[in-house]
């Protein structure tokens, strides 16, 4: 069976949560 | 803060639904998977609303989605 994600997604970047560098 | 509901998100916009459901699902995210959980989340997103909804109440659920999403990354970055 494929996938239906997608590879080239956009990133989420959330609001409310510090992002890993 | 309780569980995010389908009629929460009935009262925001469809940008905002998507947020809404972003940052609650980035945390499960990344403690399923640490180093691309904004990589996987945004996979995520693109899927169904009320798929994700299912997934925030079903660590199961979520947990075959973001292997998935590992595995097609890995085959995506395996292609380049």
């Amino acid at each position: 069976r494929k996938s239906t994600l997608n590879p080239n997604a956009k990133e989420f970047n959330p609001r409310s949560y510090a992002q890993p560098k | 803060q309780g569980p995010l509901t389908a009629t929460m998100l009935s009262s925001a916009s469809p940008e905002e639904q998507k947020e809404m459901l972003g940052e609650r699902l980035f945390p499960l995210v990344r403690s399923i998977q640490p180093t691309k959980a904004s990589k996987i989340t945004g996979m995520l997103l693109e899927l169904d609303n009320s798929e994700l909804l299912h997934m925030l109440e079903s660590p199961e659920s979520l947990r075959s989605m973001v292997d998935e999403a590992i595995g097609v990354l890995q085959a995506h970055q395996a292609e380049e």
